[in-house]
């Protein structure tokens, strides 16, 4: 474990314990995607295939778990809770992200480091999350203006994987382990399509205006 | 084996 991992998994944890704030705490659920929350579910689920036969740590294993559970909490919540579906955003949500899906998984059947079940849905896991934030960026685009908590969530949820870059550059100096390439791609690729949030998210505060996401 | 150095990452 190095700080830069830490703190990725820490911005990650921040970015959910935001959202859950902001559902529980609004009791709303506007300016959410289900699709995108729906895909981390996937993503994670595919990911800790291994969470009950390698055990790595107590800490792994606990944040496995907390991504997991956290992540289909909020999927019962925006799909089944009374109050709080009635703020879901359907007819803006429309990313087909099925597609998304389909296509990491066809990409894992090509591109993966060993043809086993696990490794298969390790890099589909990989590619999905690289993608999954698309309907999320495309709801914050179309709903004009951004409240707050979700803003957050999006900024700490593309934060926590710019660390992840860095711990792996600082595993490759220290460790000699250049790790996987999988990783390292769809980390970049992942990172970069939150480029403009980041850009308009960093105007919004220094102006501090509202954040506004050109349609 | 590379397979298992990023095994402890979430």
């Amino acid at each position: 474990m190095n700080i830069f991992r830490l703190a990725g998994d820490l911005t990650h944890l921040i970015s959910i314990l935001v959202l859950l704030l902001k559902i529980y705490a609004t009791k709303s659920c506007s300016g959410i995607s289900l699709k995108t929350q729906e895909l981390y579910a996937l993503v994670f689920l595919a990911r800790y295939l291994d969470l009950f036969t390698d055990f790595v740590s107590v800490y792994n294993t606990v944040m496995k778990l907390v991504f997991i559970g956290s992540s289909l909490a909020i999927v019962w919540c925006m799909r089944m809770h009374r109050i709080v579906k009635r703020s879901y955003n359907r007819e803006l949500d429309t990313f087909r992200h099925y597609f998304l899906v389909a296509g990491s998984f066809v990409l894992a059947l090509v591109v993966h480091e060993k043809f086993t079940l696990q490794e298969i849905f390790w890099a589909f896991s990989i590619y999905l999350e690289a993608v999954a934030i698309l309907p999320q960026l495309v709801l914050l685009q179309r709903s004009g203006n951004v409240d707050n908590l979700t803003g957050q969530y999006v900024f700490f949820l593309g934060a926590y994987r710019a660390f992840y870059i860095l711990n792996w550059i600082y595993r490759y100096f220290t460790e000699q382990r250049f790790g996987r390439w999988i990783s390292w791609i769809s980390g970049l690729v992942q990172t970069a399509l939150y480029a403009d949030f980041f850009y308009y998210y960093f105007m919004s505060w220094k102006n501090n205006a509202k954040l506004q996401l050109p349609a | 084996s590379s397979i298992n150095d990023l095994k402890d990452e979430l």
